[in-house]
């Protein structure tokens, strides 16, 4: 027992082998939701599609080429601090023909425990006509009576000219939410005029509107130089 | 370090792989397909300590010197990690977003007596 004290894979050899499996599985399954801050495993109902997946890589990578440094004012990760890249992909609310919402959403455990270093809503539009297209976008910030309130987020334009992938920084839209203790980003796209106006491809699978984050690990005590 | 063998009993690392789809984890772990776990196991005599792995390290030489000095005070040489290296995964998370992120000191890479 005192030998244990020192050594934890002491009591291992022990073991049967089928207990030592066990034993080691469990520590491995252990290990791994702790420090992904996940308290049980993810039941996953609705996988996202391949094509969805593989449409938002391919748009990722294809803005930051393998290779290239990071954008400039990036802090680079510490010794020891932990990164995410997340991919979260639109669920669509209810739209017109001007309008449309997005919801996307955000576990407690990301919200909660990390800061974001970059984030870009990419949003995919079909032209009908070429010229500048002015789209408003708005994010809203859900209030505490389960309503929303859309002077909570803040407001942009976007000109769109041609079909294709439009991206949108969303960083600190992000940032605000988490501080607020939001997990929620609901964002409404509405077109100015009704004829001839782009439309936001949210139905077709491999179009599907998505945020694309980097975020770090909150570390609790960190020190800074002035 | 010294990978273990049928007849080692001195301290080395022994591989151990979960594999995620024979614990039903595939449908959440999009990669890697398992998970090179990997731990150290084998005695470390007292001669040993040190060695391999920490025998330039501050500690050891504060251990050394302590046993050296005083008998009563002298801990029992243990076979621990002394290379570590992160577990890279990809994954859904509880809201069906997708997830990348390097989970350090995940796997043992080689081990060494204390």
């Amino acid at each position: 027992a005192a030998k244990a004290v020192w050594c934890p894979a002491c009591g291992l050899a022990a073991l049967t082998p089928t207990t030592r499996r066990d034993v080691l599985v469990a520590l491995a399954k252990q290990s791994i939701l702790s420090k992904l801050h996940l308290p049980d495993r993810p039941n996953i109902t609705q996988p996202t599609s391949r094509g969805a997946l593989l449409t938002a890589l391919r748009r990722i990578h294809a803005q930051q080429p393998v290779g290239t440094a990071p954008s400039p004012g990036l802090p680079h990760p510490g010794v020891g601090e932990q990164e995410y890249e997340i991919l979260s992909f639109a669920e669509t609310g209810s739209s017109t023909s001007r309008s449309v919402h997005l919801d996307f959403h955000f576990t407690r455990e990301l919200a909660g425990s990390t800061e974001i270093l970059q984030a870009t809503l990419y949003l995919f539009w079909a032209v009908p006509s070429p010229g500048m297209h002015p789209i408003t976008i708005r994010f809203v910030h859900p209030d505490p009576t389960g309503g929303t309130t859309p002077e909570g987020g803040g407001e942009t334009r976007l000109e769109v000219q041609r079909d294709g992938w439009a991206t949108l920084d969303v960083g600190q839209t992000i940032q605000n939410l988490f501080k607020q203790g939001g997990q929620r980003l609901s964002v409404e796209l509405e077109v100015m005029e009704e004829q001839g106006s782009p439309l936001l491809a949210v139905h077709n699978d491999s179009h599907r509107p998505f945020v694309a984050a980097r975020a770090r690990a909150r570390t609790p005590h960190r020190v800074q130089r002035r | 370090g010294i990978d273990c063998s049928g007849d080692s009993r001195t301290c080395c690392r022994e591989e151990f792989f979960v594999d995620f789809k024979e614990i039903g984890w595939e449908d959440w772990i999009i990669q890697p397909e398992g998970y090179h776990m990997n731990y150290c196991a084998g005695l470390c005599p007292l001669h040993m300590a040190g060695i391999p792995g920490l025998a330039s390290s501050f500690h050891t030489a504060v251990l050394n010197l302590i046993k050296a000095n005083n008998a009563d005070a002298a801990v029992d040489s243990c076979c621990v990690p002394t290379q570590r290296r992160p577990l890279s995964l990809l994954y859904y998370d509880r809201d069906s977003n997708i997830v990348k992120t390097d989970i350090p000191d995940m796997i043992v890479d080689a081990c060494g007596c204390t």
